[in-house]
């Protein structure tokens, strides 16, 4: 997957890290201090469709020419996360429990055009 | 996509920067509330004793290491939990006691557990800690108290004689009761222990004490119910 840079237009991940302590929730949030709610964002014009991320090889480049050159059924192709993992939280509930838990699934990893 | 489409982060790229930022702080607490099925955050938490907290967490790790000496008085009703489910958001939980109505030979405690937790999920094993100060030996009965459905008062769920030889930890399995707790409207678990009169409590004194009673759940989220169609 690639990471988005200050004037990516290409489908990429865009980090974005949430402080706990920004939002006021690290008192009943006891690990960990912030969650990287990363997102994927970006175009994914025809002849990228369908490959994670940016492929770079020569076998890609060759692929993607035909692709563009058929311009067949001309689909839309978004960008969404081809790899994600669970956030693990520690936290107060309110009858002050302390429950630890792993939410499936919470982070982005890493963005592809479907 | 169209803003307000199923994409929650697509109308977010057009807005200004500062504005973006705080839409996106908004969705991040949305999506943590969200997934831990909570209407709202917390109140501020009543931490417990930092004492109480340390020992409850090496107890923890001495009884998942090596639960066969884990502690005297391991009382185990054979169940082995269900092998955790695959995939299913899975819950550990450690709730400390709180004191109820006590009076010198039979002392009450409470241990809560919130509705969000007890409606999605259930209970794979909880074990009750009891820390016996008595030096001596001791006759002891622990009962385990459940609101009565038809009427005010508590029903015993269950009952267990203890002859406490020396003071140290004790622990004992509450996963049944817990789990049918779970399915009622306040989840909560009363404790009752009782000695010969005389006695005196059991107990460490106060709740500050480092040796306070505590329960640790372990749960799973519960399987998403799929209706089959013909």
């Amino acid at each position: 997957g690639v990471d988005c840079g200050a004037d990516s237009r290409m489908c990429c991940r865009q980090e974005f890290f949430v402080d706990f302590k920004e939002i006021g929730w690290e008192d009943w949030i006891i690990q960990p201090e912030g969650y990287h709610m990363n997102y994927c964002t970006g175009l994914c014009p025809l002849h990228v469709a369908g490959i994670p991320g940016l492929a770079a090889s020569f076998h890609t480049a060759v692929l993607n020419r035909i692709k563009a050159a058929s311009a067949a059924a001309a689909v839309d192709s978004c960008c969404v996360p081809t790899q994600r993992r669970p956030l693990s939280l520690l936290y107060y509930d309110r009858d002050s429990n302390i429950i630890k838990t792993d939410i499936p699934d919470m982070i982005v990893d890493s963005c592809g055009c479907t | 996509e169209a803003k307000g489409s199923g994409c929650p982060v697509c109308g977010v790229a057009s807005l200004a920067p500062g504005a973006q930022r705080d839409a996106l702080l908004e969705l991040a607490k949305q999506s943590i509330l969200a997934k831990l099925r909570l209407p709202a955050r917390p109140g501020v938490p009543q931490p417990p004793s930092r004492g109480a907290l340390l020992t409850a967490l090496r107890r923890m790790r001495a009884q998942r290491s090596d639960p066969a000496t884990a502690s005297p008085g391991m009382l185990r009703d054979g169940r082995v939990p269900s092998r955790p489910g695959m995939g299913l958001q899975e819950y550990e939980i450690l709730s400390f006691a709180e004191s109820g109505p006590s009076t010198s030979h039979r002392v009450h405690l409470h241990f809560r557990f919130s509705q969000e937790v007890a409606r999605s999920t259930e209970i794979l094993q909880a074990t009750l800690y009891l820390f016996w100060a008595a030096p001596g030996a001791q006759p002891i009965t622990v009962r385990l108290l459940q609101p009565d459905p038809a009427g005010p008062n508590m029903t015993v769920a269950s009952e267990t004689r203890l002859e406490v030889q020396r003071s140290g930890w004790t622990t004992l399995d509450v996963g049944a009761t817990l789990q049918s707790l779970f399915g009622q409207e306040t989840p909560r678990l009363t404790v009752e222990l009782e000695v010969p009169k005389d006695w005196g409590t059991p107990l460490p004194s106060n709740h500050s004490d480092s040796h306070w009673p505590f329960v640790v759940a372990q749960a799973q989220a519960r399987t998403p119910h799929r209706l089959h169609r013909r």
